[in-house]
């Protein structure tokens, strides 16, 4: 049973230690205390690194002392002669002797405390990101002001997630910024615009400090940017690595900057602002835009309209221009809508000629209307040829829209009538 | 028709049968025929055919009959209790509107209207050509058309005929400036039965013959000598107004 304190005494102690012997302790106090192991007096055979008698101190298997020969208390206030601290709460002491013990060497007479152990300080790493508070039998950490202490009961961390941006400009930085930002943390930021507008983000090279890359070009610590289904990043290092305008194509933005537990940099400071998503021109046949632009922008409106000849059908009417809407998707409204030729129909039939089939009724087609001959002519000379016209009519040179008319030849009989001579 | 020789309607493509009475007229248009006032006073619901050069009762049923919407007597003609003792043939023309317009083809075709120069007056000597289903020297009427050539005259030649039938007082019948007098060469004449039908010369401006309707066939004191036709120059104004104010725009 774990115990505070106990003596240990080497074998016959304080008469002559028996030749040949080896004997152990099993050194246990309460988990959560070191022990304090100290002799008051020993005397054991010398020999060059106490090969022939020793006594041994184990913790975790490693050797913290072997002692042999004389000692004396350095201290006249005090009776300790050699002393060890392990911040373990398990120890073995182990004695041996050899064949000989022809002076009479006594041995040793040690004692064992259970000692509190200062976990802060006691061992080779540092358990706590920030503070550490010791006290008998364990250690709790602690964090600065708007810090708070992971799950690992360890390290800290800030809370610098939640933040929304939706103003049309702004700007982000790290934790603490320009002074070293927080280990352990996860900020996770969004920019969120109105639809419409894509997030430009704009990082200067010497607004960005975090800790570089690994040999294996891993960041530990790394600035992410995510919209939709597009990443950008992670960047780390000393001065941004990305362009200089990280043009997302989305109103919404998450950052992601993430930190392990080491370096010591000051961050990063960035720009956004929102840019109105720009729609392509888009070619539409035989139409005119207006107004005309280089580019356009989320909420610009055209009026396009068809080049004579052509129109729009919406359903069953057709139109000479229509408009359409930059949408916050960067794409037009009404695209579907084109504009085509104007179809003027079949010609229309007349009474006593015909429209010869102009095989196409589109505009510019040419038509030709011719009546009967020779029973019948055109009331009008040069009024067979008709053009399909930008509104949809046939048109003639001279008749205008009006259709010819073919109107019978008069006073020509088929045969001529002839007297036979009396 | 007195004198002159069996035709073909190819010949007078223009020439349309009057059923009742037995009589003739002018296809001018295809919603117009021009006949004499008298061949339609007295039936102002004429049956006409066209395109038939026999006009058998079995022949005319296949022939291309057309029907009369309105008939349309100059404003001018004296209508008479007693049409038989009529002495004043003048403004003796009348339009007939069709209901339907007639189609146009080899046997049938319009004659044309006289032009308003003086190169439509007709002049003695031009020689002019009439056609019809009327009385001959030999018969009352005649079912295949007969055509014939011949002179226009002077008016009083036909004012100096002396009917044979001592009936028949030549003085006591009008003349005026509205008629054309024709023929007297070799007995050829139209007659009773020919009414209505054209008196056609040949167009002094035209090139290739084409004939237009100088006159209509109208009366004479005696069949064989000179007879006495409408002269239609006279009406072209009357003609052309009747023709445009009753129009039908829809079918035209």
């Amino acid at each position: 049973e774990p115990t505070m304190y106990g003596e240990i005494l080497s074998p016959n102690y304080p008469q002559a230690y028996p030749n040949e012997i080896e004997k152990s302790w099993d050194i246990e106090v309460p988990e959560g205390y070191g022990i304090h192991l100290y002799f008051t007096h020993l005397d054991i055979e010398l020999s060059e690194n106490c090969a022939y008698d020793s006594v041994q101190i184990m913790s975790r298997g490693l050797q913290e002392g072997i002692l042999c020969g004389q000692r004396t208390n350095k201290n006249r206030s005090s009776p300790i002669v050699e002393e060890f601290q392990v911040p373990y709460n398990k120890l073995q002491v182990i004695f041996k002797s050899d064949f000989s013990n022809e002076e009479h060497f006594t041995g040793f007479a040690a004692y064992y405390v259970a000692i509190d152990v200062n976990e802060c300080t006691d061992f080779a790493y540092a358990p706590c990101s920030h503070f550490c508070n010791n006290f008998i039998g364990g250690y709790f950490c602690s964090c600065p002001p708007e810090y708070f202490l992971h799950d690992d009961m360890e390290s800290c961390g800030v809370n610098c997630s939640g933040d929304v941006f939706t103003t049309p400009t702004g700007e982000i930085a790290s934790p603490n910024y320009p002074n070293p930002y927080p280990e352990n943390s996860r900020c996770e930021y969004q920019i969120l615009l109105e639809e419409g507008f894509q997030v430009v983000v704009t990082v200067r090279r010497e607004d960005f400090d975090v800790e570089p890359a690994d040999s294996e070009g891993n960041c530990p610590d790394s600035l992410v940017f995510v919209a939709g289904d597009q990443q950008f990043g992670p960047y780390c290092g000393n001065g941004f690595p990305g362009p200089l305008n990280i043009e997302t194509k989305s109103n919404a933005v998450d950052i992601i900057f993430q930190t392990d537990q080491g370096g010591e940099k000051k961050g990063w400071k960035l720009r956004y602002h929102g840019d109105p998503i720009p729609c392509p021109k888009e070619f539409v046949a035989n139409s005119v835009w207006e107004p005309e632009k280089a580019k356009y922008v989320f909420k610009d409106t055209v009026k396009i309209t068809c080049q004579y000849g052509f129109e729009v059908l919406e359903g069953n009417v057709g139109l000479t221009s229509f408009y359409s809407t930059c949408q916050s998707n960067g794409k037009w409204s009404n695209s579907k809508l084109k504009c085509q030729p104007v179809d003027c129909g079949a010609p229309e039939p007349i009474r006593n000629g015909k429209a010869e089939d102009p095989g196409d009724t589109l505009f510019g087609s040419v038509t030709h209307y011719t009546c009967e001959e020779p029973y019948y002519y055109m009331e009008k000379e040069g009024s067979g040829e008709y053009h399909c016209t930008g509104n949809g009519s046939w048109v003639n040179e001279v008749l205008g829209t009006e259709l010819p008319k073919c109107v019978p030849v008069c006073g020509v009989p088929s045969e001529t009538f002839t007297e036979k001579q009396r | 028709i007195f004198g002159g020789q069996p035709a073909k309607i190819e010949n007078f493509p223009w020439q349309v049968f009057f059923s009742s009475p037995w009589a003739g007229g002018a296809l001018i248009d295809e919603h117009w025929v021009l006949t004499a006032a008298h061949v339609v006073e007295g039936n102002q619901d004429p049956i006409m055919y066209v395109g038939s050069t026999l006009v058998r009762t079995s022949v005319l049923e296949n022939a291309q009959m057309i029907t009369a919407e309105r008939v349309f007597i100059h404003p001018d003609w004296e209508f008479m209790d007693v049409p038989e003792t009529r002495k004043n043939f003048d403004n003796d023309i009348a339009l007939v509107r069709l209901k339907d317009p007639v189609k146009m083809g080899p046997t049938v075709s319009p004659i044309c209207l006289p032009g308003t120069t003086p190169e439509y007056n007709p002049s003695v000597t031009d020689l002019g050509l009439i056609s019809g289903w009327g009385r001959t020297r030999k018969q009352n009427h005649v079912i295949k058309l007969r055509g014939a050539r011949l002179p226009v005259a002077p008016l009083a030649k036909c004012q100096e005929v002396k009917p044979t039938d001592s009936k028949v007082v030549t003085g006591r019948y009008v003349f005026t400036d509205n008629m054309i007098c024709a023929g007297g060469e070799k007995g050829v004449d139209s007659c009773e039965g020919d009414s209505g039908g054209a008196f056609a010369i040949q167009d002094p401006n035209e090139e290739n013959p084409k004939f237009y309707v100088a006159g209509l066939v109208s009366w004479g004191p005696q069949c064989g000598t000179y007879g006495i036709y409408t002269k239609v120059k006279n009406y072209i104004d009357w003609i052309t107004k009747t023709m445009q104010e009753n129009s039908t725009p829809s079918t035209d």
